[in-house]
């Protein structure tokens, strides 16, 4: 099962 | 300038042991407010942050902003020096290129002081606007970490499922399977012995068991933790301080 990078769901600042 | 004494020097110590190793370099943002850390584990798939309010410490100043660039693992070697009763202090000046910790022994005339060099760390900072959850669960956190540890002994995956009333922890190995089901508790006379389901839709969502192995090295801080999940989102695993938090966002593994 693939692991998406968590900076993928947020904006960056 | 900073200066801030916790009472003790075990809740900075406990928070330092939950974060040092799943991140390498933090700047602590030092307002008057508080101290707060954003950081993101070295593989991207874990967010930490971290709020001690003003009202943790026994006494708290920060006249002015101050961004002290930290390596945790120099830290936490500084800060296991430290007695957990001790009282610790933590001071640095506006402009700081480094950040003294002045440990008290409450019983004895003992005085411990150490300073730590500052680093400066270039770390993205991101925006984490107000989620909305599909489903709550208050739990012991002694209970969760067990679940943790002995699920990561079959896979290194971990199911998390939620239906009315219960949570299913399910672990598909290899060499096996297993399953841990909780239901909704309360505990009158021990409260932090109760477990609480709040659902507004059914959650079946995979994790990392390395990363959930890591969270709950945050144990310590709370006899609760509080797991909020949304479906194809990040899962908030958060463990309250007396005032403040120290929150995991952990990206759960899907199919695209």
């Amino acid at each position: 099962m693939p692991q998406p990078i968590i900076s993928q769901f947020f904006l960056p600042h | 300038m900073l200066e801030g004494k916790f009472d003790e020097a075990s809740l900075l110590k406990k928070v330092i042991d939950a974060m040092k190793d799943s991140v390498k370099l933090c700047n602590f943002n030092c307002t008057e407010n508080g101290i707060s850390v954003q950081a993101i584990d070295d593989s991207r798939v874990l967010l930490i942050s971290l709020l001690i309010e003003a009202g943790s410490f026994e006494d708290y100043r920060c006249d002015r902003n101050i961004v002290l660039g930290l390596e945790m693992e120099s830290l936490n070697k500084i800060i296991k020096n430290g007695n957990a009763s001790d009282m610790l202090t933590l001071v640095a000046e506006d402009s700081p290129d480094a950040l003294n910790l002045i440990f008290e022994d409450k019983r004895r005339d003992r005085i411990a002081e150490y300073s730590l060099k500052l680093m400066d760390i270039d770390q993205d900072f991101l925006k984490i606007e107000d989620m909305k959850f599909d489903a709550v669960v208050n739990m012991p956190s002694a209970e969760f970490a067990k679940i943790c540890r002995d699920m990561k002994t079959l896979s290194e995956s971990l199911q998390i499922i939620i239906t009315k009333d219960s949570v299913k922890f399910n672990s598909e190995g290899d060499f096996g399977s297993g399953s841990v089901v909780i239901k909704s508790f309360t505990d009158l006379e021990k409260t932090e012995e109760s477990v609480r389901i709040t659902l507004e839709k059914p959650i079946n969502l995979t994790f990392g068991a390395k990363y959930l192995n890591d969270i709950i090295k945050s144990t310590p801080l709370a006899s609760q933790v509080t797991i909020k999940l949304c479906d194809k989102q990040p899962a908030l695993f958060e463990y309250q301080l007396p005032s403040g938090y120290l929150r995991f966002y952990l990206a759960p593994k899907f199919e695209d």
